[in-house]
């Protein structure tokens, strides 16, 4: 590992599934039924935690460590 | 670092030494309990600072390529790996060929280095300050004009200690983002957003300029994903109206995200 600051530039992942049935059970809510602590084992792998969070009838944020 | 979960789309952007490709995996077993099937996947980065810092499998965009390949499923069989201006990176994956030529929404993916030292020294906690990351967050967001980008949206943001900022900002379906390293030497924010509307139609130039404004970077470089086409225009507008000058541009298509165009700012001095 070099000797170095803290690197800012960002890596940016975006995955778009289909397969969601706004008609069953969960209204549409697909990812969003994912538990908190499923996506906690995800970001394990990457090696980051939630550190603040904000929802909206649409989609879910999280603000990360890291 | 920031993660953001819609109903059949998830979107997480990490810094530092993150190993980011790693989530796909257990994702795919997650989505798949939930009877979801990936159909489109989007990589993209910039050029590291510390590129010898990158640990497997992000040590150089070959080995990223590999661990995507390695890691998707066989039926996204459309697929592109490009480096843009030596410095864009992106791989696309899909089983379908998007139509840009109707899709109206863009994402833009802003990276700056070298902050003005002023403004960045307005990212570090004060001295003696024990108040929790959310509350410090919120008065960096005040102090620092970064909630006037887009006033319309609720704002969740966090202070790191000793210095460094996350937010991201929610406005109906659309998100923004914001995180910042304001170390000298090292400088580096960057800003993602969702716009919609023929040629940028919205608010882009506007947004773009309190950014650029919020910073003043010496070097900025804008990705813009899908949308009308002709939302580089309005970027160069913008971006060019606070002294930073364009010096290149470049544009691709990629079967599964639409038209890629990436454009290069830095001021005079640059």
């Amino acid at each position: 590992m070099a000797v170095s600051g803290f690197e800012g530039f960002e890596k940016r992942l975006e995955l778009q599934f289909s397969g969601d049935d706004p008609s069953a059970e969960g209204h549409g809510l697909g990812l969003r039924w994912l538990g908190f602590e499923s996506l906690e084992k995800v970001l394990h792998a990457v090696q980051c935690t939630v550190v603040s969070a904000v929802a909206n009838h649409y989609f879910d944020s999280y603000v990360l460590s890291e | 670092s920031s993660l953001f979960v819609y109903p059949n789309k998830i979107i997480i952007k990490t810094c530092g030494t993150t190993q980011l490709l790693k989530s796909i995996r257990p994702l795919l077993i997650y989505a798949a309990d939930l009877g979801l099937t990936l159909s489109g996947c989007r990589y993209t980065r910039g050029n590291f600072i510390f590129p010898k810092s990158q640990p497997y499998p992000h040590t150089n965009f070959r080995e990223e390529i590999s661990f995507l390949e390695a890691n998707l499923p066989n039926s996204l069989i459309y697929r592109n790996a490009t480096v843009m201006a030596n410095q864009w990176h992106v791989f696309t994956a899909s089983d379908h060929v998007i139509s840009h030529v109707s899709d109206e929404v863009y994402t833009i993916e802003v990276c700056m280095t070298e902050l003005d030292p002023v403004l960045a020294r307005k990212f570090f906690r004060r001295p003696g300050d024990e108040n929790p990351g959310e509350v410090a967050g919120k008065e960096m967001t005040l102090i620092t004009g970064i909630g006037e980008i887009n006033p319309n949206s609720t704002i969740c943001d966090f202070a790191f200690d000793p210095c460094g900022y996350s937010m991201n900002g929610i406005e109906n379906d659309r998100y923004s983002t914001i995180h910042v390293t304001p170390e000298d030497g090292y400088s580096y924010a960057s800003f993602e957003w969702v716009g919609s509307g023929y040629g940028g139609g919205d608010d882009l130039g506007e947004v773009l300029k309190k950014v650029a404004q919020v910073f003043r970077p010496a070097t900025m470089t804008v990705a813009i994903t899908g949308g009308g086409g002709e939302e580089w225009t309005l970027v160069k507008g913008a971006v060019e109206h606070v002294g930073l000058r364009c010096r290149s541009c470049a544009a691709d298509e990629f079967p599964a995200a639409g038209r890629v165009v990436f454009q290069t700012f830095a001021t005079r001095r640059k």
